[in-house]
C-alpha cells in the first residue's frame, strides 16, 4: 500500500 | 489596533467550523489587507491557509501587524453565543493578550460582548509557491462531499484520476472497490453544478481519505470547489468565497 507523504520540503520556511 | 466588523456571523462561524479539527492552535496574522492564517496539522501531512480580505469587513482598521494565537476550540465556544444574523465586532490591541468580540443584533436591540484570552503560538511561516498545476478540477461542493464519504467506507486512501474527458475516483479497500467518474459537462442553468476540467497533462495522485472528509466541512463556504493536482506535489483544494478564501493543501501518498 502506498505510504502517506509529508508536506516538509514543498513548503520553504520563511 | 484591530478593529473589524463582519455583517454575518455565519461567515465567521463557517470558517471556524472547516478548520478548527485540523488546526487547534493557530495565529491569526491581521494587518491592512485582511485576517490571514497559515498552519499545518499536527502531522505535516496538511495544511491550511486562509483569507478574509480587508473588503469583507466594514469598517476594518489595522494599521500594524497583529498576530492573534487563538485556540479554535474556545473561539468556538464563543461563536456559538452568536446568533447568524448578528454582526460581529473584533477589537485587539496592538500587544493583545485578549480578543474582544462584540455581537449586535439591530432587530431587537441586543448586544453581547465577550473577551478570549490569546496564546503565544510560535508558528512557522511557510512560503506557498505560485505553482502552475497540470489539472484543475471544478466540481460541485456537495458532489466533492458524497463522493468523499462514499468512498471513505470502503478504503482509507482514493486515486484522483484527471483527464481531459473528466475525473475518476477511485479506491479500494478489504471489501472491495469502487469508482465515481464525473465526466466533463456545463450546467447552462445551474452552472455552480458544472464539472470543469482545466488540463495540461493527465494526473494520477493517491491521497488519504481521512483528509479529504475533513476538508469538507468547509462545504458550507461555497457551492464550488477545485482541485488543483500536479504529480508529487501536495493537492490544492481550495473554497472561494466572496471576500476571501480557505484553502486546503494535502501531501500525496506515494507508492513503495
Amino acid at each position: 500500500s502506498a505510504q502517506q507523504g509529508r508536506l516538509d520540503g514543498f513548503f520553504k520556511v520563511l | 489596533m484591530l478593529e473589524a466588523r463582519i455583517e454575518q456571523a455565519s461567515v465567521l462561524k463557517r470558517v471556524i467550523e472547516a478548520i478548527k479539527d485540523l488546526v487547534p492552535d493557530c495565529n491569526f496574522d491581521c494587518n491592512d489587507t485582511g485576517i490571514a492564517l497559515q498552519a499545518m496539522d499536527n502531522s505535516h501531512v496538511a495544511l491550511v491557509a486562509m483569507l478574509l480580505r480587508a473588503d469583507g469587513f466594514s469598517p476594518y482598521r489595522c494599521d500594524r501587524n497583529i498576530a492573534l494565537g487563538i485556540n479554535l476550540n474556545s473561539l468556538t465556544k464563543v461563536l456559538r453565543c452568536a446568533q447568524n444574523e448578528d454582526m460581529i465586532t473584533l477589537k485587539a490591541d496592538d500587544a493583545p493578550d485578549s480578543l474582544n468580540l462584540v455581537f449586535e443584533n439591530t432587530e431587537n436591540e441586543r448586544i453581547s460582548e465577550y473577551d478570549i484570552k490569546l496564546m503565544d503560538i510560535d508558528q512557522e511561516h511557510l512560503g506557498i509557491p505560485d505553482t502552475e498545476y497540470s489539472a484543475s478540477i471544478t466540481l460541485p461542493t456537495a458532489e466533492f462531499q458524497r463522493i468523499c464519504r462514499d468512498l471513505s467506507q470502503l478504503s482509507e486512501s482514493v486515486a484522483i484520476e484527471a483527464t481531459k474527458e473528466g475525473v475518476k475516483f477511485s479506491c479500494s479497500g478489504d471489501i472491495g472497490n469502487g469508482s465515481v467518474t464525473l465526466r466533463t459537462h456545463q450546467n447552462v442553468d445551474k452552472p455552480e453544478l458544472s464539472t470543469k476540467v482545466d488540463l495540461t497533462e493527465p494526473v494520477n495522485l493517491t491521497f488519504s481519505l481521512k483528509y479529504l472528509v475533513n476538508f469538507c466541512k468547509a462545504s458550507s463556504l461555497s457551492q464550488t470547489v477545485t482541485l488543483s493536482l500536479s504529480n508529487e506535489v501536495p493537492l490544492l483544494v481550495e473554497y472561494k468565497m466572496d471576500n476571501g478564501y480557505v484553502r486546503f493543501y494535502l501531501a500525496p501518498k506515494i507508492d513503495e
